[in-house]
């Protein structure tokens, strides 16, 4: 365990529950993409099966319950408690485009063709583009909530910090693993926009155009 | 393989 990947779980973290708390507060969930919202509770059951049979370490047990419930709750709020307000006209990227080629990529390209691991490698896959529903959403609104790019700027940081954890322990540890660092070049990669947008607009109250 | 068999990250 790094500083890096402490400050990336912990702005993970953040992100979560900085949507929670504005879908709560606001009894809205407007602007917020739902297929996003259900491709990472689907990134995260995927990933998290060894929950029960393999422990690592009370950290990442506590941590990745709290990310399957944060998850969750959050896909709860968008189409079940809030959902009147949720804009599904605006949230229309269409997720077989993503689905198929990570389910492909995932029985091509993975360390062991076992079950858990080709649904661990799915997750890995489908995180890097599970944020693509929401950015296309915001670029056909042409607006987001200053708290919605709040979450997405910390959503995003935390993956940017992955990456330097990952420089860290290969340098440290010798520890190298290729596809979780060539997705996270690419999840990176797609914020990279909108960390210019949320830096240059970012100080405009209220809504970034 | 250059992954660590038990994913250790979250």
């Amino acid at each position: 365990m790094n500083l890096f990947r402490i400050l990336g779980d912990v702005s993970h973290l953040l992100a979560m529950i900085l949507l929670l708390g504005k879908i709560w507060r606001s009894k809205s969930c407007r602007g917020i993409s739902g297929k996003s919202q259900a491709l990472f509770a689907l990134v995260f059951t995927t990933r998290y099966l060894d929950l029960f049979t393999n422990f690592i370490s009370l950290y990442n047990t506590v941590m990745k319950v709290i990310f399957l419930l944060c998850s969750y709750v959050t896909v709860y709020m968008i189409y079940w408690k809030f959902w009147k307000s949720f804009d599904s006209e605006n949230d229309t990227f269409r997720l077989e485009f993503l689905l198929v080629p990570v389910t492909g990529l995932s029985f091509l390209e993975n360390y062991s063709f076992t079950p858990l691991e080709i649904l661990w490698t799915f997750s890995i896959y489908l995180e890097s583009v599970a944020i693509l529903p929401q950015l296309f959403m915001i670029s056909k609104t042409g607006e987001a909530e200053t708290i919605t790019t709040h979450y997405l700027f910390f959503l995003g940081l935390y993956r940017a910090l992955y990456l330097a954890n990952w420089i860290w322990r290969y340098h440290t540890e010798n520890f190298y693993d290729q596809i979780a660092v060539v997705s996270g070049v690419v999840q990176t990669i797609f914020y990279c926009d909108f960390f210019y947008l949320y830096v240059t607009k970012g100080r405009c109250q209220g809504r970034v155009e | 393989f250059p992954g660590d068999p038990d994913h250790d990250e979250l």
